[in-house]
């Protein structure tokens, strides 16, 4: 879920 | 990582360089709005702050060195260089952008995913984003000419933000729990901003004449 919420996009 | 994403960060990317590119190659900005250039570099400078505490891919660190560097250094090419300063429009760029700095930052603190202080800035550079290119909309309507740069600019920048909602389509049926409200409606309310432009750009292109 972490991955989810730090934002991989940039 | 999917295509559309990977073709809007190029677009992005190769805005901003051609952008630097041309105002280092021709020593001249006329026709940029340096308040636009200003709220791109806080937009990056408030979303990547990450930078040194999450490491997502050397792609992502990369990409987001490049955007900073670029965005500050076109802001310092038209703020401190003697040459290209004396091109830049002071009376014809005149959009008080400090107000659109506030009002994202009052709306970042009543509407956010979380609220911590990463979170915030994060979710203010969404909206920032959503309206950077306002002052640079304004100046191209007063200027009534669009040199072949500054409208390449625009037009890649709106690539970038129309391959982007692509992407989130992409990723919204490929990978459960992909929901990213603010995100979406902050894209999409930037990429319609950039609609009326690409129309007259368009329209310019096709009838072969200047566009006004």
């Amino acid at each position: 879920l972490d991955a989810l919420l730090t934002h991989d996009e940039l | 990582m999917n295509i559309f994403r990977l073709a809007g960060d190029m677009t992005h990317m190769f805005s901003v360089l051609v952008l630097l590119l041309k105002i280092h190659t021709i020593k001249s900005c006329a026709g940029v709005s340096v308040k636009t250039q200003e709220l791109y570099a806080i937009v990056f400078a408030t979303r990547y702050l990450d930078i040194f505490t999450s490491f997502v891919s050397i792609y992502n660190t990369f990409m987001k060195l490049v955007f900073l560097g670029s965005s500050f250094s076109i802001v310092w090419y038209m703020r401190y260089h003697k040459a290209v300063h004396r091109t830049y429009d002071r009376e014809q760029d005149t959009f008080r952008h400090w107000f659109l700095v506030l009002s994202c930052l009052l709306l970042a603190l009543l509407i956010h995913e979380k609220f911590t202080f990463l979170e915030v800035l994060w979710t203010f550079s969404l909206y920032l984003e959503a309206v950077a290119i306002l002052p640079q909309l304004v100046l191209l309507q007063r200027t009534r000419n669009i040199d072949n740069l500054t409208g390449q600019y625009i037009f890649l920048l709106g690539g970038y933000r129309g391959l982007y909602i692509l992407n989130w389509i992409y990723r919204y049926f490929t990978e459960p729990h992909f929901v990213h409200w603010i995100t979406w409606i902050t894209g999409l309310v930037q990429t319609l901003l950039y609609a009326d432009f690409f129309y007259y750009y368009f329209l310019s292109w096709k009838n072969n004449k200047k566009l006004n």
